[in-house]
C-alpha cells in the first residue's frame, strides 16, 4: 500500500459517501444518472468476485464490502424508494448503457492477462469502469447546471482514478516487474473522460459561480 | 504485495 493508492481509495470512498449522503438526507437523486449507478454495481460485482476466495487484507475486504454495499443501496434508493425515485428524471437519463457493456465484454474476451473466468470478468470490470461515467456526463450536458453534491460526487469519482495513476507510476518504479498495461490504459482513459468536467468544475470554483456545462 | 499481481488493488 502506498500513499497514492490510499488517497485514491479514500477519495473513492468519499465520492460514494457524498452521493449516499445526498440521496439519504435530502431524499433527492436529481441530476444523478441511475444508468451510471447500475453500471457501477456491475463493475463492483464483477471486480470483487474473488472476495470470498482470495484474502488480501482486512482493509481490502472491508473496502470491497463498502463499495458493493454502497453501490447496491444507491441503486435500490433510486429504483424503489418512493420519495427518491420521484426525483429521478427518467426522460433525460436515456443513455443505452447496456450497449456500453457489450464492447467491454468483447474487449475483455480479446484482451486480458490470462484467459480464466475470474481474469476475464475482472478485465471486463476494468473496461466497464472506464466508461461507466458516460451516462452521468451525458445527463449533466442535458440538465446543464448541477447541484453542488452531484458536482462533488463526480469530481471525487474522477479524482480517485487520478490518484491510482500516481499509484501505478510509484509501483512501477518501486516493484520489479510490476507491469499492467490493461489496468494502466483503462485507468488513463477513465481519467481523461473526466477531463472536460474537471475543466468546467475548476472554472466554476475559480469564478465562484454555479457549475454550468456548455450546451 | 508481490510485484506481478495487481489484484491487491480495489
Amino acid at each position: 500500500m502506498n500513499i497514492f493508492r490510499l488517497a485514491g481509495d479514500m477519495t473513492h470512498l468519499a465520492s460514494v459517501l457524498v452521493l449516499l449522503l445526498k440521496i439519504h438526507t435530502i431524499k433527492s437523486c436529481a441530476g444523478v444518472s441511475l444508468k451510471t449507478q447500475e453500471l457501477y454495481v456491475i463493475v463492483f460485482a464483477t471486480r470483487y468476485l474473488d472476495i470470498f476466495t482470495s484474502f488480501v487484507s482486512i482493509y481490502n475486504s472491508l473496502m470491497k464490502l463498502i463499495f458493493l454495499g454502497s453501490s447496491f443501496s444507491i441503486v435500490w434508493y433510486m429504483r424503489y424508494h418512493k420519495a427518491v425515485h420521484r426525483t429521478y428524471d427518467r426522460e433525460q437519463d436515456t443513455f443505452r448503457h447496456w450497449f456500453l457493456m457489450l464492447p467491454c465484454i468483447l474487449l475483455a474476451l480479446l484482451i486480458h492477462e490470462k484467459f480464466t473466468f475470474f481474469e476475464v470478468m475482472w478485465t471486463f470490470s476494468l473496461y466497464l469502469e472506464a466508461v461507466a461515467i458516460l451516462p452521468q456526463l451525458v445527463l449533466l450536458q442535458r440538465t446543464r447546471n448541477i447541484d453542488n453534491l452531484t458536482g462533488q460526487y463526480i469530481f471525487l469519482l474522477g479524482g480517485y482514478r487520478g490518484f491510482y495513476i500516481l499509484n501505478w507510476i510509484y509501483r512501477y518504479f518501486t516493484e520489479p516487474h510490476y507491469v499492467h498495461w490493461i489496468t494502466w490504459i483503462s485507468g488513463l482513459v477513465q481519467t481523461l473522460l473526466y477531463a472536460d468536467f474537471f475543466y468546467y468544475y475548476f472554472l466554476s470554483w475559480k469564478n465562484n459561480k454555479k457549475l454550468q456545462l456548455p450546451a | 504485495e508481490d510485484g506481478d499481481s495487481n489484484k491487491d488493488e480495489l
